[in-house]
């Protein structure tokens, strides 16, 4: 399934 | 992390380095709007609200942590200091930016990923940093000539988001979980807003003349 959205930017 | 993203990173580096020097070099912040600097100050606490809880680089978080410090002390120093404050366009920055906020937060809690704190606060600092510069835009406006830092200041800060809209099609092309649209389409809305000055700007760099946006 979708990944949580990644919160790898700024 | 690609070429477009770090970019993007080093040009809003840049238009925060840009805007404190204007303003510890010439003592003065006249063309700047306070009222821009609050709401960038609230993006970037609403944004890093997972600063102490999830740890992606030692990039990422110094990084968070220059946005964070930098944009308060701005706003401190416009508020605060003696000589800073005193030319203040106080008079000339008056956009109700009370109403930004509130329609971002209502639009937070309609559009979301999860319903959960952090992911409310995280499209909400999208949403609001999409119309940040407002204030800033009618601002120069109002206020006729633009000096050359807050010119560069302004262009700076719209133009890493348009390398950012470039980050999100290389990701959308190479990795197969991407789907981001909350910062797309935010994205897109934010560089939009300074299609007008950057033609401008680019119009007053070929005639190599004073930034003049019309009134």
């Amino acid at each position: 399934d979708q990944l949580a959205n990644p919160k790898d930017e700024l | 992390m690609n070429i477009f993203r770090f970019a993007g990173d080093m040009t809003h580096l840049i238009s925060v380095l840009v805007l404190l020097l204007k303003i510890y070099a010439t003592k003065s912040c006249s063309g700047i709007s306070l009222k821009t600097q609050e709401l960038y100050a609230l993006v970037f606490l609403a944004r890093y609200l997972d600063l102490f809880t999830d740890f992606i680089s030692v990039y990422n978080t110094v990084m968070k942590i220059v946005f964070i410090m930098s944009s308060l002390s701005i706003v401190w120093c416009m508020r605060m200091h003696p000589m800073v404050r005193r030319s203040y366009d106080k008079e000339l920055d008056t956009f109700r930016h009370y109403f930004l906020i509130a329609g971002c937060l209502l639009g937070a809690l309609l559009v979301h990923e999860k319903f959960t704190f952090q992911e409310i606060f995280w499209a909400f600092s999208l949403y609001l940093e999409a119309v940040a510069i407002l204030p800033q835009l009618v601002l120069l406006q109002r206020s006729g000539n633009v000096d050359n830092l807050t010119g560069q200041y302004v262009f700076f800060l719209g133009a890493y988001r348009a390398l950012y809209i470039l980050n999100w099609i290389y990701r959308y092309f190479t990795e197969k979980h991407f789907g981001r649209w909350i910062s797309c389409i935010s994205g897109l809305v934010q560089t939009a807003l300074y299609g007008d000055f950057f033609y401008y700007y680019f119009i007053s760099w070929k005639n190599n003349a004073k930034l003049q946006l019309p009134a």
